[in-house]
């Protein structure tokens, strides 16, 4: 038997780098 | 000073993770394509997509690790970033590169191309910093 797994489910948001460059206008 | 690098990759690089977009759509990592983040941002209230030239890769003191040089946006922010060599990036049209691509594929089963100066990235940003 295999016993179901939870799935995880990452936010697309997570797969790319915040480079916050603290510039305001 | 550049980030320090983590000791490892964060598991949603693996090749199989399941990615929820903006919209609520469920992909693979893998399968990500330009347009998934673009609409994403589109969506978001909060985050905008900006683009990250790759300006220098230099080797880090820190093993295994390398020194990202990027040029931020319209304003040409520089950014410096110290990531593990196999941390993949995702390039406008082109998708998962990273600067040790074969390493990256051995850990993650990712497939990736070889990051070089002159890619652009896609990076995020605050909408709010106006």
């Amino acid at each position: 038997n295999v016993e179901p797994r939870s799935l995880q489910v990452f936010p697309w948001h997570s797969l790319v780098p915040f480079l916050e460059t603290s510039q305001s206008n | 000073a550049p980030l320090s690098p983590s000791s490892a990759l964060p598991s949603f690089f693996m090749k199989g993770s399941i990615i929820q977009l903006a919209d609520g759509e469920l992909k693979r990592v893998e399968d990500l394509r330009t347009e998934d983040f673009l609409q994403s941002a589109e969506v978001s209230r909060e985050l905008k997509i900006d683009s990250s030239t790759v300006e220098r890769i230099d080797s880090s003191r820190t093993p295994d690790a390398v020194i990202i040089q990027f040029s931020v946006g319209e304003h040409k922010a520089q950014v410096c970033v110290e990531v593990l060599v196999e941390y993949p990036f995702f390039v406008f049209g082109q998708g998962w590169s990273s600067c040790c691509p074969d390493r990256t594929t051995q850990l993650l089963a990712l497939s990736c191309a070889k990051l070089s100066v002159g890619d652009v990235c896609i990076s995020l940003t605050l909408k709010s910093l106006k």
